[in-house]
């Protein structure tokens, strides 16, 4: 008990762990990369590549037309995927959440364009292999 | 032609991000 006021009185004297019946303290958690609250897998910076920019353009012209967007969209939103897009000398990135499972996307940093944010068909099938050349299979839920 | 913003993304940067989605 002497010990352990002594430890009380001058910490990091006595490493922890050396009185009996003392547990260590838990090893701070790194906090996990996020993307507007959700949790970063991974991510990749599209670059100028040949392959890249086809990706690039893939995008601008899904998100870009209102044709690819219905109603028909999920009553959930769990996004798999995110798009970030920052232009030059232009401080705020129009940055878009895509949830495959539930058929949608959400956009910030802009006023979103069209009447409806749901995918139609074809856009589910063109981002679900935009999803697969970037990373494989589309796992569900994503 | 697109519809604005994306009409304004030639020369932007684009960070793709794969994103937990529903935890299993």
């Amino acid at each position: 008990a002497a010990l352990q006021g002594l430890q009380q009185a001058l910490p990091g004297i006595i490493p922890p762990g050396l009185i009996p019946g003392q547990t260590a303290a838990a090893p701070v958690q790194p906090a996990q990369p996020r993307f507007k609250n959700f949790v970063i897998l991974s991510q990749r910076q599209l670059t100028g590549d040949d392959v890249d920019e086809d990706l690039k353009d893939d995008i601008l012209d899904i998100f870009g037309d209102e044709d690819s967007f219905s109603a028909e969209r999920g009553n959930c939103f769990y996004p798999g995927l995110g798009i970030s897009m920052v232009r030059p000398g232009n401080p705020t990135p129009v940055d878009l959440l895509i949830s495959l499972s539930c058929n949608q996307a959400m956009g910030d940093g802009f006023r979103w364009p069209y009447p409806a944010n749901g995918f139609t068909s074809e856009t589910h099938q063109k981002l679900t292999k935009i999803y697969e050349k970037l990373w494989g299979p589309v796992p569900p839920g994503a | 032609a697109r519809t604005a913003p994306f009409d304004e993304m030639d020369k932007a940067q684009v960070t793709v991000l794969r994103l937990q989605g529903q935890e299993p």
